[in-house]
């Protein structure tokens, strides 16, 4: 099982390390296994006198996984001290890596760009693009420039007052935005 | 195997029977503020997940079936159903189609069914988890729900991974 | 100190219902009092046999405020089963109610709408527009129809990479939008 | 009584010093992800607020100071100062104008100054406080925050009305 998990966590790291160059041009970003967490745990010495942890059941607690991001020109480290956008990037990035290291039948992304501005939703679909051949997407949004990268648009509305929804499916106008256009040259 | 078709009837706003087709590629869901389309997410994590009714947004687990409103009685149960395409046979069950149903009577309990054999909830979670739809479900992002991911602790992001492992 | 606050409660009351007839057309919304929360409140039985609640200190509790909204056509009651957008409109209702009881020399608004559709935007404007004249406010968006509300607009950027902020003030093209001019005319 | 401008020097990412002016009506504030206007907030809630580190986006006092970066070493201090007109003498102190200050040096204490004589942080709540700025600062909404309001208990939002009372 650790074997697995540690070919996984390779896998993951390295999209991970691809999607943080996409989103954040001149950063970089990656993701380290850390000391467990030191709830729960007890310090005992082992034989040979050198101090291990042990959770409190004898069982050697795993590692857990940190996240460490540098936007370009900006002091590294804490999550904390990233802006909201650049939080849903940076979550944007991993969830895209846990995808690729494990792909699913379907994805449902819902208002994920909201904190987004322009640029950023540019980057954020040319990262959808990427997989729009190999998986389902099924996105939630506002935004004009996330409606331009559907294959198939869905309206979904109540009657005045009704209280009850309905969804209308239209394709959307032949002008895929221009932005995908010239992604699609470079893929 | 992909996502072909999904039916909702009677849950929350969905009071009316709706469908949607699916193809591969992207489909955008749009539409004003509060004209249910989060309620769709809802009622995909109902029929696929093991969350509980806060999952959803519910506080019991009656609270997805449509309310009602003065022009309109409650519903007396609801139903929701993901049709898969299993061409590449990638799901270990000897059907080109794969239908995954779940319906709940008011006042009563929930029955689910695969191609419509009835079975427990237990072998429609075993089914999907063969598809790399992970029991957290961590392919479906909730709205407000992105910047969880940075906020769990290291701990709940190593699990993500062992999941995808 | 009661007679204050019912009063004040009142009045931020009143301000709230309307506020919510402006940002739900065809629905309603109010605020009630509610029995207090009956965390470390104890039942003790009063001399005349009736039975109270009180703090574990001897305290009567104060009730709470209680929300409650029923957009047009739809179930009433509880906040829960509210939309994301429909929750950022009842919160907006709910802080220019303080507002109005309780004026402020400035208000900050950090992405606010950012769960709002097109038409729910020019609503929280149209409620803000509202306010224009007796307070000052300082907003910050993504969204380009709040762009089109300013007096003026500061533009804050990051030289490439050097991540250091700078601030630049800019007054907004003569051109207020339409939507404005519209409802000075009816303000 | 109104805002006429706000200063920064070393503060999270406005390391030079920047002035914002302000006038009656509607300011906007635009700027790419990670170009800092949350950090005005910051700035702002910092010198009026008793709100601690968390309430600032920071886990320390000292985190507030410009960090550096390859190109630049750390601030040494940062300074935040607010002044208002009060030409309607809406606060009881001589002045027509009234400027409040926070200097911060690193690895030190605040100092608080009001009109440039030296004060404690009490006296500048307590100005405040005449003002309509209440202590919870209900007149400033944070990034993200907008909703917390309503997962706010009944009676969280009791006291955000007798604060306005
Ligand atoms: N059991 C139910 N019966 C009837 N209506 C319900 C039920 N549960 C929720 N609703 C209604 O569904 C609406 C919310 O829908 P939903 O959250 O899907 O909106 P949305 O399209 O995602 O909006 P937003 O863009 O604001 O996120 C609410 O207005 C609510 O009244
Ligand atoms: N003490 C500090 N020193 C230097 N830079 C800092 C400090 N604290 C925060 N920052 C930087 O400030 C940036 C965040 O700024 P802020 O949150 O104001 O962005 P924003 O303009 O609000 O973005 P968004 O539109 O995404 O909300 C981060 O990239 C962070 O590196
Ligand atoms: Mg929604
Ligand atoms: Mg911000």
């Amino acid at each position: 099982l650790i074997a697995r998990f540690d070919e996984t966590f390779a896998k993951v790291k390295d999209h991970f390390e691809a999607g943080i160059a996409a989103l954040f041009p001149g950063g970089h970003g990656t993701l380290k296994l850390v000391a467990p967490d030191m709830l729960g745990v007890e310090q005992v010495v082992g034989e040979d006198g050198a101090e291990q942890v042990q959770l409190a059941d004898g069982e050697q607690p795993d590692p857990g996984v940190e996240i460490v991001v540098k936007p370009a020109g900006k002091p590294a480290g804490r999550l904390n001290l990233l802006s909201g956008g650049e939080k849903s990037l940076v979550a944007l990035a991993f969830l895209f890596a846990l995808f690729l290291a494990r792909p699913s039948p379907f994805y449902v992304l819902d208002e994920v760009e909201a904190a987004l501005d322009d640029a950023n939703i540019v980057r954020f679909l040319t990262l959808l693009n990427a997989h729009r051949g190999s998986a389902q997407f099924l996105v939630i949004t506002h935004q004009v420039r996330t409606m331009e990268a559907a294959d198939v648009l869905y309206g979904v509305t109540m009657a005045q007052n009704s209280g009850v929804s309905t969804v209308v499916a239209r394709r959307p106008s032949g002008k895929r935005s221009a932005i995908f256009a010239q992604y699609q040259q470079k893929a | 195997m992909h996502l072909k078709r999904i039916t909702m009837k009677g849950f929350k706003s969905f009071a009316d029977r709706v469908e949607m087709t699916f193809e591969p590629g992207v489909a955008v869901v749009v539409g004003p503020n509060g004209s249910g389309k989060s309620n769709i997410v809802d009622a995909i994590m109902w029929l696929m997940s093991s969350a509980p009714p806060s999952g959803m947004r519910a506080e019991t687990g009656q609270d997805v079936l449509y309310l009602g409103s003065a022009a309109r009685p409650a519903a007396g149960y609801c139903e929701v159903e993901a049709v898969f395409d299993n061409e590449d046979q990638s799901v270990d069950i000897p059907y080109t189609e794969v239908s995954i149903k779940r319906r709940l009577e008011r006042g009563g309990d929930s029955t689910y069914s695969i191609n419509g054999n009835v079975v427990r909830r237990l072998d429609v979670l075993e089914l999907l988890a063969d598809t790399g739809i992970g029991k957290d479900m961590h392919s479906i992002i909730g709205q407000g729900k992105i910047d969880r991911l940075l906020a769990a602790k290291p701990h709940d992001r190593r699990s993500a991974i062992e999941e995808a492992a």
